[in-house]
């Protein structure tokens, strides 16, 4: 009878059987609110994301928010020590997790996560290529997508000069990050598989 | 709920925060 959720978002992965599903829900937005709230901070920064239609800025962070959030947290997931800290800071080790029933989803976040923190990236190059993932979301429902595909564009072409500059030696890390946006778009189709799954009666 | 988005009432948050809500901020 127990219940988990398992989502670093959260202050810990053990459900409280005496609360309602409501209260349940009601716990784990208080987590993931600020987090989406900075997501939408961060996108208000990017140049030329405020000059899209109302609508194409919700829709791409509705569509994208998940995406940057693996971004931003990729450093959660310890592949060295095999655990993931949940936002209550407590560790938690693979092994527990997948006794919770995380799986397939689990291993791919430690996947990504490997790979990216391997790119060495600076601050500044992990704030545009984060830039290029919330521009590169799904386009379904966007009234204007050529203005979405010309900001996308330039700001490709901005992380390819950035890293250029960065790594005269490294060209191989611009295209390594741009094989990571269809990997984020694999993830956010998985994790939102789980969350349509997931019911608190 | 058809849409994980809407299970989140991401885009509710998302509004808000574009919007600056001064209430939300308060919080």
């Amino acid at each position: 009878n127990r219940l988990y959720l398992v989502c670093p978002m959260n202050i810990s992965p053990h459900v409280n059987l005496h609360k309602t599903g409501h209260e349940v829900w009601e716990e784990f937005s208080h987590c993931f609110t600020p987090a989406v709230r900075e997501v939408v901070e961060f996108a208000k920064k990017i140049p030329g994301f405020r000059d899209l239609s109302q609508h194409d800025q919700v829709s791409l962070l509705k569509a994208g928010t998940f995406e940057v959030l693996v971004v931003r947290f990729a450093s959660l997931f310890n592949v060295k020590d095999r655990t993931v800290t949940f936002l209550g800071g407590n560790k938690y080790s693979v092994e527990t997790l997948k006794a919770m029933g995380s799986g397939y989803l689990l291993n791919a976040m430690f996947d990504f996560s490997e790979k990216l923190m391997n790119l060495g990236l600076s601050e500044e190059e992990m704030s545009l290529f984060t830039a290029v993932v919330l521009v590169s979301a799904d386009r379904s429902g966007l009234e204007n997508v050529n203005s979405v595909e010309a900001l996308q564009e330039t700001l490709i072409r901005a992380l390819r000069s950035l890293i250029t500059r960065n790594h005269p030696n490294e060209s191989a890390i611009f295209t390594k990050l741009l094989l990571k946006l269809p990997d984020l778009r694999s993830l956010n189709n998985v994790h939102s598989e789980q969350l349509l799954a997931f019911k608190v009666h | 709920f058809s849409d994980p988005a809407s299970n989140l009432g991401l885009e509710d948050i998302i509004r808000k925060a574009l919007m600056g809500n001064l209430e939300e901020r308060q919080d």
